[in-house]
C-alpha cells in the first residue's frame, strides 16, 4: 500500500 | 509604494487561478525586483511557489518591500470583475490595510476600482535547497493535463515511470486499470508540441491524483510543463511565465 509523504520530511523552514 | 499594472488582467486572473484550488491565504512579497509568493496546502503535501518578474507587468514600481496577505477566494472575486483585455493596476501603501485593484479599458474610457482588505496571515516560508533530480521532462501542458485527468478517473494515485525513451504513466484501480506511453520526439514546425527527456537515472514514483488535478490548473498559464523527477525529493512541476514561473514541489507517495 503506498503512503502519502509530507514536504515536511523533504523541507525544512527558512 | 506598490504600483504593479498587467497589461492584460487575464494574466495575474490565469495565476491566481492556476493554484487558488489547493491553497487559500497567501502572503505576496512584493520587491523591488518583483513579487514572490509561497503556499503550502492544508495536507503539507503540495507547495506553490510563485515568482512574478519585473518584465512580466507593463509597468512596475516597489518603494519599498511590503507583504500582502490575500485570501485567494476573495480576490478571484474582485479579479472576476475585470475584464481579460483590461489593464488591471495592483495599487499599495507601505504600510496598507488593503490593495487597490484598478481595472482599465483604455478604449472605452471604463474604469473600475475595487479594494481588497489585506490579511495578516502567519505562514512559515519553506526553504528549498537546490534539488538534486533524476530526469527532467518538458512536454505540451495540455497533454499533461489530459493525461492526469484521463487516468485520474481510475485511480487516487498515479504512477510516472520514466526509461531512457519512454516515460509511462499508469493508474490501477477497483474498476480497471489505464496507462499512457509517451516518447520523446522534436516537433520542428511546433516545438511547443515537443517532448524532452532528459533522464540520469530512470524513476519510478507515485503520486496523488488529486494533486496533480490541482496541479494541472496551471496550464492556462503555459503550453508548456516542465517536469523534475527524484526519487529523493518532492517532484517539482513548472509553468513558466514570460518573465518568471509557477511551480509546484510534490510529495511523492512511498511503499509502505
Amino acid at each position: 500500500k503506498f503512503k502519502q509523504t509530507s514536504l515536511n520530511r523533504f523541507f525544512s523552514k527558512a | 509604494m506598490l504600483e504593479a499594472k498587467f497589461q492584460e488582467a487575464s494574466l495575474f486572473k490565469r495565476i491566481i487561478d492556476g493554484f487558488k484550488d489547493c491553497v487559500q491565504l497567501v502572503n505576496f512579497q512584493c520587491k523591488e525586483d518583483g513579487i514572490i509568493a509561497q503556499a503550502v496546502d492544508d495536507s503539507r503535501v503540495l507547495l506553490v511557489s510563485l515568482e512574478i518578474g519585473v518584465e512580466a507587468f507593463q509597468d512596475y514600481r516597489c518603494d519599498h518591500p511590503v507583504t500582502l496577505g490575500m485570501d485567494l477566494s476573495s480576490l478571484s472575486k474582485i479579479l472576476r470583475c475585470g475584464n481579460n483585455t483590461d489593464t488591471l493596476t495592483l495599487i499599495a501603501d507601505d504600510t496598507p490595510d488593503a490593495i487597490i485593484l484598478l481595472f482599465e479599458d483604455t478604449k472605452k474610457d471604463r474604469i473600475s476600482e475595487y479594494s481588497l482588505k489585506l490579511m495578516d496571515i502567519d505562514a512559515d516560508f519553506l526553504k528549498i535547497e537546490d534539488l538534486q533530480y533524476d530526469t527532467t521532462l518538458m512536454m505540451p501542458s495540455a497533454e499533461f493535463s489530459k493525461t492526469v485527468r484521463d487516468l485520474s478517473q481510475l485511480s487516487d494515485s498515479l504512477n510516472i515511470l520514466v526509461t531512457k525513451e519512454t516515460i509511462k504513466f499508469v493508474a490501477t484501480g477497483d474498476v480497471g486499470s489505464g496507462s499512457v506511453i509517451l516518447k520523446p520526439f522534436i516537433n520542428m514546425e511546433n516545438p511547443d508540441e515537443s517532448i524532452k527527456l532528459d533522464m540520469d537515472q530512470p524513476v519510478d514514483l507515485t503520486f496523488g491524483s488529486k494533486y496533480l488535478q490541482d496541479i494541472v490548473k496551471g496550464s492556462a498559464l503555459s503550453n508548456k510543463i516542465g517536469i523534475r523527477l527524484s526519487s529523493e525529493a518532492p517532484a517539482l512541476f513548472q509553468f513558466d511565465l514570460s518573465s518568471g514561473f509557477l511551480q509546484f514541489f510534490l510529495a511523492p507517495k512511498f511503499d509502505d
